[in-house]
């Protein structure tokens, strides 16, 4: 036998070719390609002697253990068997060429020359992946337990979701521990959905959606999951978490409920134990943008700005108090509010509560005092005081035209100041009276 | 004072006592400043004194000298003297006038007012009477109590002979005025200069400090002379400034 070097393509040729090959031969020729391709081959030349059956000098074809013919004569010739220009294909990656000839080469007494053959080869694609009835006529398995991909030069096996390759390459054993779901929206079903789940499963769904979004849940027709009469899913349990808490555990034949898991982050744990052949359940989830609850004033005076009818992740509202007031968080004033809302649902800051300005104890008047106009220690948004002098020593100094008691009026102003409505800000003054003594010189003697 | 009489409280509230190089008067102004007479912060004869630098003490609110004195003495801020006195000339008494400004202002009340400043010429006519008050000496003793003195504006030729009468050279000038009669012994003397002749202004019902006592010869026996407070009443608001 001649073995080849194994390449991708190729010429293969009877000995002394194109010279008259010798007498009382027998050789073959093996041909091998790369694992993963096929042989085809084709004949360019052939020039053999042709006799009934090729009995005497023939090529023969052989792959797979099969032989794929035995061929004698000229391309041209309808004698012999010449194998024209038909294609030899193998199924594996090997291919051979046996060549055999008698002691002579005689025609009528006249010795003939035949120069032989010359063939091409080439490796060709195998697709592992092409059914093969012959194979499952013959109980054998196929290349992949689930899913089979081909390639040039070879293939590879991959599994449904929920399982998970093994390390031959083409068996899928059930894995489901890890199972991540990050659109906005899809669905999520139990293994082999609505057949019978498998055992043994320690499943984990989890949903996770962008920041903002809230997951809703809706099972669909069948749920099934083995269930007891007495006992709460002893067997096989569905349990859902989202912010940290458990929102059930489900078995039997009656669906959950339609869910809103006010998250973004939602897992489903799926437990099953050794038997049962319950049809397992599947879910359409689908998400919404997080809504805030509707802000309400704390008190009477305070005022949102442009309230909407609903307020979502990333809305917010701003806050007034009405004239007079001020806006106070805690004890800490404040010269504006805005809250915006999270993706948790919630506002990011309390509601704030407006508080009546407090001008605060108004300040002394040197030789002066004052009283209140309105309820006495009020010293709150619109209450008011009344300056005086200390009379008859000191008189208010007044513009023209204006009245001591108009200079000493104050009010307590919405920016909480207490202003006069001529002077503003400033303080009246007490000037000295001159000229008026208490008890002037008389003189009753004449 | 000659002649005159004591004080009640209240009569004379603006009345100040002063010690300075010796006993003085002085009137309040303002609730911060006094009026009063440049001598007795610059006497014309200042080494007749002991004490060449004396404190100025300056006392109000009472008509008893012991009481007075007893309320404490009102701490002086600055003095201001007018820029026309000459301390140098001994017979010149030519802008004697002087403000004392007082560290805090006083609080009024019925025996401590202001008196207020004259404001036209109708303040000088001849025969007009007004109140000269002060604690200076009564001719032979110095008094306990405030005393006070009613006197007419006197006529300006008769007091200029009666100077000339007297031999005096003193300049007797339009910033002054004089008061009293020869005929009657009253008038103000020694330890009355920088009180103030105040009279009454019955149109608006005040005080007016339209005087200072300033100079004279001999006390009761003829004339007594005065600073004219109008002719310097810008200057003196000018000091004082605006807010006062």
């Amino acid at each position: 036998s001649i073995y080849l070097p194994q390449k991708l393509y190729g010429e293969v040729t009877s000995p002394l070719y194109p010279k008259p090959y010798p007498s009382d031969l027998e050789t073959t020729t093996v041909i091998t390609v790369p694992m993963g391709y096929r042989v085809k081959l084709v004949f360019w030349q052939f020039d053999v002697e042709p006799s009934e059956g090729c009995l005497y000098d023939y090529v023969k074809i052989s792959a797979d253990k099969q032989t794929l013919g035995r061929f004698c004569g000229q391309l041209d010739s309808p004698l012999g068997n010449p194998p024209g220009s038909k294609e030899f294909m193998s199924q594996g990656n090997k291919m051979l060429l046996t060549f055999h000839t008698d002691f002579s080469n005689e025609e009528n007494g006249t010795i003939m020359f035949y120069k032989g053959f010359l063939a091409y080869y080439q490796a060709v694609d195998l697709d592992e992946c092409a059914s093969q009835p012959n194979s499952v006529e013959e109980g054998l398995q196929p290349r992949c337990q689930h899913l089979c991909h081909n390639y040039v030069g070879g293939y590879f096996c991959s599994c449904h979701p929920g399982y998970e390759l093994q390390k031959d390459g083409q068996s899928c054993q059930a894995e489901c521990s890890s199972e991540l779901y990050t659109e906005p929206s899809g669905y999520v079903s139990s293994l082999e959905y609505p057949q019978p789940y498998p055992p043994d499963l320690r499943c984990n769904y989890s949903i996770r959606v962008e920041r903002g979004l809230t997951v809703h849940l809706k099972f669909l027709d069948p749920f099934e999951i083995d269930d007891h009469q007495q006992v709460h899913c002893p067997y096989d349990q569905l349990q859902i978490y989202a912010n940290g808490k458990n929102l059930g555990e489900f078995c039997g034949k009656q669906r959950p409920p339609d869910l809103d898991t006010s998250s973004n982050a939602v897992d489903l744990l799926f437990f099953t134990d050794e038997s049962g052949d319950s049809r397992g359940w599947k879910l359409h989830y689908t998400t919404e943008t997080i809504k805030c609850p509707q802000p309400k004033a704390l008190d009477e005076f305070t005022i949102i700005q442009d309230p909407q009818p609903q307020y979502q992740f990333r809305d917010y509202f701003t806050v007034t108090c009405k004239q007079g007031y001020q806006l106070m968080e805690g004890n800490q004033a404040l010269l504006s509010f805005t809250a915006v809302c999270q993706h948790d649902g919630t506002w990011h800051r309390a509601m704030p509560r407006c508080k009546i300005k407090n001008c605060g104890q108004p300040q002394s008047l040197s030789n002066g005092d004052f009283r209140y106009i309105t309820t006495k220690g009020v010293t709150t948004y619109e209450a008011s005081i009344q300056y005086h002098c200390h009379e008859p020593y000191y008189k208010m100094l007044t513009r023209a035209g204006s009245s001591e008691s108009m200079r000493g009026i104050y009010t307590c102003t919405a920016q909480g100041i207490w202003k006069n409505e001529e002077e503003g800000e400033k303080m009246p003054r007490c000037l000295p009276v001159c000229g008026k003594p208490v008890n002037p010189v008389t003189q009753k003697e004449r | 004072i000659i002649g005159g009489q004591p004080a009640r409280p209240g009569n004379f509230p603006w009345q100040a006592f002063t010690t300075i190089y010796g006993p003085g008067g002085g009137a309040l102004l303002g609730d911060r400043w006094i009026l009063t007479a440049a001598h007795t912060i610059y006497p014309k004869y200042p080494n007749k004194g002991k004490n060449t630098n004396p404190r100025t003490l300056v006392f109000l609110g009472h008509t008893n000298m012991e009481q007075i004195q007893k309320l404490g003495h009102h701490p002086v801020r600055r003095v201001i003297i007018h820029p026309d006195y000459r301390q140098e000339e001994p017979d010149n008494f030519e802008g004697d006038i002087a403000l004392l400004e007082l560290e805090n202002s006083v609080t009024l009340g019925p025996e401590l007012l202001p008196i207020c400043l004259p404001d036209n010429e109708t303040f000088y006519g001849q025969g007009l009477m007004g109140y000269v008050s002060g604690f200076g000496t009564t001719g032979n003793r110095i008094p306990f109590h405030l005393r006070f003195v009613r006197l007419p504006v006197a006529d300006r030729e008769a007091c200029q002979r009666w100077l000339w009468t007297k031999k005096d050279t003193s300049p007797f000038s339009q910033n002054m005025f004089c008061s009293g009669d020869p005929a009657v012994q009253q008038d103000a003397c020694q330890g009355d200069s920088g009180g103030v002749f105040a009279v009454r202004d019955r149109n608006r019902d005040i005080w007016v400090a339209t005087g200072i006592v300033s100079w004279g010869i001999g006390c009761g026996e003829g004339y007594g002379f005065y600073t004219k407070v109008l002719n310097y009443v810008d200057w003196i608001k000018k000091e004082m400034g605006d807010e006062n």
